[in-house]
């Protein structure tokens, strides 16, 4: 397969609000995203992980101008739910490669975590679309991440190993 | 804003497999593509949300006929990298929900919550890109959450409410 990575875009106006523990069963996302939807807040990424213990995280991604109203609206639901907990965090960064003619993202995400691990940098959220690997880092090192996956990706061209 | 959901579609030939608990510091999301990545797997998904307790889930998707080999590879990196256990299941499918037009998924995303949940469905993973809102949920309710989805969505037409 002929991989392009096209580009690497960093989106610095995402700000993140985990709720914590939430109960996994039905109903339970949406109570949470119903009033969300009502006020119009405008949500980028939803990520839920499978859970293990009965409970799971759900995480979602605000522009920071929709950050307090969303925490102020959540916190409740979070409460009233019986989540453990809700935790934010605005210092995010979300990067985001382009890659045409992924037919798997597991070349191009390993050489993402590779280059990322390589400058100390923590992957905290991931998250995977068509033609896109996306990751959640601190946003210190945003032109970092930015300008290295560039390097590796773009500039250098990235070559899926050949069978 | 005017968007327009255009289709419900579900993937069945995917299977999830989780590592647990994985230590959240940089460079072993690197060290479980890396193999994966070499072995030429397919893999569709990938998703992490943000640790807690310094360790958090990490999943990808396969397809079925990767699934063995993928467990394969998997087992003994998760050991030595010290995560907490191996999970994994044929038995789900990945339906997606396209939306053009989405300039937040708030309001495609609580619908399709609240439909599911009205159908009994549990959502065990939740995931986004540009134009879709995927869900991750047992195999068995594939045909009754695309038929639902379809008709609450796509049939009925789905309508942001107006601020
Ligand atoms: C955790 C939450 O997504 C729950 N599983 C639901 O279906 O609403
Ligand atoms: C958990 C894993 O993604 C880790 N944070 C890493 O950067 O490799």
């Amino acid at each position: 397969e002929d991989v392009l990575v096209t580009g690497v875009a960093a989106d610095r106006n995402e700000a993140k609000i985990t709720l914590q523990r939430v109960p996994d069963r039905p109903g339970l996302a949406a109570k949470i995203f119903g009033p969300i939807a009502k006020a119009h807040i405008v949500v980028d990424m939803i990520i839920q992980n499978a859970s293990e213990d009965g409970t799971t995280d759900l995480t979602f991604t605000v522009p920071q101008n929709d950050y307090a109203r969303a925490l102020e609206i959540v916190a409740p639901i979070a409460a009233e739910i019986g989540a453990g907990g809700v935790k934010s965090d605005t210092d995010v960064v979300k990067v985001s490669v382009v890659g045409l003619g992924m037919r798997s993202h597991a070349g191009v995400a390993s050489r993402i975590f590779e280059v990322l691990a390589r400058e100390g940098i923590n992957v905290e959220m991931i998250s995977t679309s068509e033609i896109k690997v996306s990751v959640v880092i601190a946003a210190k090192y945003s032109e970092l991440a930015v300008r290295v996956l560039h390097q590796a990706l773009v500039a250098e061209g990235f070559e899926e190993e050949s069978a």
